[in-house]
């Protein structure tokens, strides 16, 4: 492995987005690992819509909260195609499902992988290499104060309430940590990114971890 | 200042909401200060006043913790060495 991974390197990382007072982590989550792994496979970068999924996924609740799991297992049964951002714009509440058509354009999730990687943070990064940005549940109780750095204390594993994007890995210097993507815009955190030290399971950042398959 | 700052009218809401506003900022002040005392290292987690401090930590997860978590099978790949 490198000692160091990024996959916004490869430019295939969207922009950091902002949720808004509305719960739908998960379904950011969920759309930042499935653009960013069709972009992967050589297509064009393009924001997908996290309004179709916070409207359409009814194992979940929308703005009330939901789980990157049900949402996957969603994506993979019906085989809806996600539909670009431009055509089904966030409103950071939920909404009414609109459908589209087979014949529409879109990104379909043919399949995903979901495990605890906990004890095992080599492997996860390795699984970030080989598959693409991963989407994870942490506990961010403390990322309510936090304004930049590596975190390295006081991030319990213990109760798993926000979902996020694991977009790379840094070992290069003396702190390793992870790259995590997050949802509350590009004035939180570093630019709307935060860093978490890797071993430890430091938040649960290895505790459920998915990597999906367009 | 940080009314300023994040843009924030109290008035609209009331005597009431803008105390309960401004013990929650003392509250998240000092939840700073504890935090910081473990930042030893210069690339060490910084915590401070942003947009959520006058927020208390029950309506911070009420917003924006609302994820849930299934449990996941451990993962039994090949162990990788760097």
């Amino acid at each position: 492995l490198p000692g160091k991974f990024d996959w916004r390197d490869k430019a295939v990382v969207a922009t950091v987005q902002n949720q808004e007072a509305c719960g739908s982590c998960w379904a950011f989550s969920v759309v930042g690992a499935t653009q960013s792994v069709r972009a992967i496979g050589g297509w064009r970068l393009q924001q997908l819509s996290v309004q179709q999924v916070l409207d359409c996924s009814f194992r979940n609740n929308g703005c009330s909260g939901g789980s990157t799991f049900q949402a996957l297992s969603w994506l993979k049964q019906t085989g809806v195609k996600l539909v670009p951002q431009s055509e089904y714009p966030y409103k950071a509440k939920t909404g009414i499902c609109h459908f589209f058509p087979q014949s529409h354009g879109g990104v379909a999730v043919r399949n995903f992988t979901s495990h605890d990687f906990s004890g095992q943070e080599e492997a996860m990064m390795s699984h970030l290499v080989e598959r693409g940005p991963l989407a994870v549940i942490v506990d961010a109780v403390s990322w309510q104060d936090y304004l930049g750095g590596i975190i390295q204390h006081h991030c319990s594993s213990k109760w798993a309430n926000h979902a996020v994007l694991v977009v790379g890995y840094d070992t290069v210097g003396d702190i390793p940590y992870w790259i995590v993507q997050n949802s509350w815009g590009a004035s939180w955190g570093n630019e709307g990114y935060v860093y978490i030290k890797i071993g430890g399971n430091l938040c649960g950042i290895a505790d459920s971890v998915a990597a999906v398959i367009v | 200042s940080f009314r300023a700052h994040f843009r924030r009218a109290y008035e609209a809401e009331g005597e009431e909401s803008n105390r309960r506003r401004r013990l929650h900022f003392q509250d998240a002040t000092k939840r700073h200060a504890y935090l910081n005392s473990f930042s030893t290292l210069p690339q060490s987690a910084k915590y401070g006043v942003n947009r959520f401090s006058d927020l208390s930590q029950h309506e911070f997860r009420e917003l924006y913790l609302r994820a849930s978590a299934d449990t996941a099978p451990p993962f039994s790949g090949l162990k990788t060495q760097r």
